[in-house]
Parts: structure tokens; sequence; C-alpha cells
């Protein structure tokens, strides 16, 4: 149940992850799995989708693989 | 499993597009 879920997807929680190191998109969705979260696949891809396009991450390729960055 | 990944991966990847 959501109640019992001990991940939250938030725009926080992303931020911190992205200020910490750069990350690809199946990095940021393996940090919020949905059976930690307690969201459906539709809704952790729309949620994230949302936060990734407020925050507006800095961009960068790292072995051929696009990554996301936030700095302080 | 990884399958589902790859296709969430997919997934936001093509939502980010639209944007990016």
């Amino acid at each position: 149940t959501p109640s019992s879920s001990d991940v939250q997807l938030t725009e926080e929680a992303v931020r911190r992850y992205l200020i910490r190191k750069p990350m690809t998109t199946k990095d940021l969705l393996k940090k919020f799995q949905t059976k930690r979260t307690g969201l459906s696949s539709e809704q952790t891809v729309n949620v994230l989708a949302q936060i990734l396009k407020r925050l507006n991450p800095e961009r960068k390729n790292i072995n051929d693989k696009m990554h996301f960055y936030l700095t302080e | 499993s990884s399958s589902e990944a790859d296709e969430m991966a997919a997934a936001l990847e093509a939502e980010l597009n639209d944007f990016m």
C-alpha cells in the first residue's frame, strides 16, 4: 500500500541525487522503483518527467550515455 | 524486470525529448 512506501518521488529527492552525481534516466528510475514508492510505472514516468522539466538539470554525455546533474 | 526498466527509461526519455 502507498502508506507503507519507504521512498518518495519528490523534486527535493531528485535534486539531492543530481547534486551528488550525474545520473541517467535509468539510474534515477532505479532510485524510485515502483515497489518502493507505491506508484505505478506510468505515474513514475510522468512525475519524474515533470520534476526534471522543472529542475532543468545540466546534461553531459559520459560513456556515450546522457547524464543529468545539478550544481548547488 | 530489466525490460520494464528499459521501457520506463525509454518512455521518460521520450517525454523529455519533447521538452529539450
